[in-house]
């Protein structure tokens, strides 16, 4: 039930105005509703999945959040914890190795793997361009936390994020000006 | 001022230390190298007459410019370019207009370069429709052909100025020519093929040997007569024009090699993995 509404957003997406974008911008809007509400929809039965998937715990385990703005550099569960997860689910059937930004409050960060293992990990300021964008207003980052993750074929992993007091050299960016 | 380079393991950009702008290309390990330069430009966009299909304006259907010429941003306007480096990801900040900029990155270990692109809200108070576009300009000698992926099946020869199965004139030379791009978009000679992959359906051309043009964003103020009835002018959320922002991925490697090397990209740009999150306290130990 859950993702037939993305199904019918789709369906109705065929027209050849939605594939060409020569609908009136009052029918842009209600294609983007329509997938917006689906988009929705389909991430609470992944977020159904990952509850029956992830190891068993005493507490029941919290709830995943999306981030659809990352593209601008928003993102309320990264911006508004010290301390979070990151689950990266890899729909292809082998092992890949993907580059994550996420916007962030903090200088310096402790990344840990799902065995343990410590991941390098780079903070970058975020542009003025970025920060002017309109649809941003709000946003509390101010940097990018940047880093590399290995993910198995058609599986997932979990990363461990937590803000550190410490200043991490390597962490650092150097930013200079051509002219 | 001395040029600027950034590198990885595979690939190595230079920068014209002067302006700021990209200058060559090079692939490390096949030694495939070829000079570039990228440049962001604007049509204006024809503002028709809505009654009369044959003097039709620009819009939703139809890209039609004004003139044949693409226009450059004010060149009395300073560029202004920012370096990032760092251990994982180097950076090129590029400032071309108030409302065109561009981050160039290069990932440690990376086969491809990452180009990220903002323009807009488009000025329109001058009267004028505007169609921004993006130009890379090669050096290679493709003698009128490009490829793009414009039935979203398979890869296809274009060959500028002709049709297939009739005699083609045009008067228009730049609409013309001008193709759907769903993914990638590449020229090569003999040995050397330039690959732009886009993160998203757009349209470009090679209006000159060399050279591979896609269009970005567009803002035009008249309807094309063509069925939609209103002008292609989308406000953002301060009511100004839209801001669109997105990614070119560019890829530089021998012929043989290119199609194993545009395709295993598609696929991880494609079907890229998906991130969500939750704010646990649970440390790894706890977890697993």
């Amino acid at each position: 039930l859950n993702i037939q509404v993305l199904k019918e957003a789709m369906g109705v997406a065929q027209h050849h105005d939605a594939v060409s974008g020569t609908e009136k911008q009052a029918v842009a809007y209600d294609y983007a509703m329509r997938l917006s509400r689906g988009n929705y929809e389909c991430q609470k039965v992944v977020n159904d999945a990952y509850k029956k998937l992830f190891p068993k715990q005493k507490e029941v385990p919290p709830n995943q959040m999306f981030c659809n703005l990352l593209n601008i550099s928003m993102c309320q569960a990264t911006e508004n914890n010290k301390q979070f997860t990151m689950t990266v689910y890899n729909p292809l059937g082998r092992a890949v190795s993907h580059w994550v930004r996420l916007p962030v409050i903090g200088k310096s960060y402790v990344i840990t793997d799902p065995n343990g293992k410590s991941v390098p990990s780079q903070v970058l300021p975020i542009s003025n361009v970025t920060k002017n964008i309109p649809e941003r207003k709000g946003s509390l980052a101010e940097n990018e936390l940047v880093f590399q993750v290995a993910l198995p074929p058609l599986g997932f992993s979990t990363f461990f994020i937590k803000m550190s007091q410490q200043s991490i050299k390597k962490q650092r960016s150097v930013v200079g000006q051509i002219d | 001022k001395a040029d600027i380079s950034i590198k990885n393991q595979h690939l190595s950009l230079m920068f014209d230390g002067n302006t700021g702008m990209l200058k060559s290309m090079k692939n490390l390990n096949s030694g495939a190298s070829i000079p570039l330069q990228q440049t962001f430009q604007y049509y204006i966009g024809h503002p028709g007459n809505s009654s009369v299909k044959r003097f039709q304006a620009s819009g939703a259907y139809v890209f039609r410019p004004l003139t044949s010429a693409s226009l450059d941003f004010q060149p009395t306007l300073k560029k202004k370019t920012l370096y990032v480096q760092g251990q994982l990801v180097q950076e090129i900040w590029q400032q071309f207009s108030p409302w065109v900029s561009q981050v160039v990155r290069l990932y440690d270990q990376a086969k491809y370069a990452e180009l990220e692109w903002t323009v807009g809200p488009i000025p329109v108070s001058d009267g004028k429709g505007k169609e921004v576009i993006t130009k890379y300009s090669t050096g290679l000698q493709t003698n009128g052909v490009f490829y793009t992926d414009a039935n979203g099946r398979e890869i296809l020869k274009r060959v500028r100025n002709h049709r297939a199965t009739w005699e083609l004139k045009t008067s228009e030379p730049v609409a013309a020519n001008y193709y759907p791009i769903n993914s990638r978009v590449y020229i090569n000679d003999n040995k050397t093929q330039f690959t732009v992959m886009t993160d998203r359906s757009q349209g470009g051309s090679s209006l000159q040997d060399g050279n591979i043009e896609v269009m970005l964003h567009r803002r035009l103020l008249y309807d094309d007569n063509l069925g939609v009835g209103e002008a292609l002018n989308e406000t953002g959320a301060d009511g100004k024009g839209l801001i669109a922002r997105g990614k070119h991925y560019l890829l530089l490697d021998t012929v043989q090699n290119s199609g194993a090397l545009h395709r295993e990209m598609g696929l991880r740009l494609y079907m890229a993995p998906s991130l969500s999150f939750t704010n646990s306290q649970m440390k790894q130990q706890e977890w697993s």
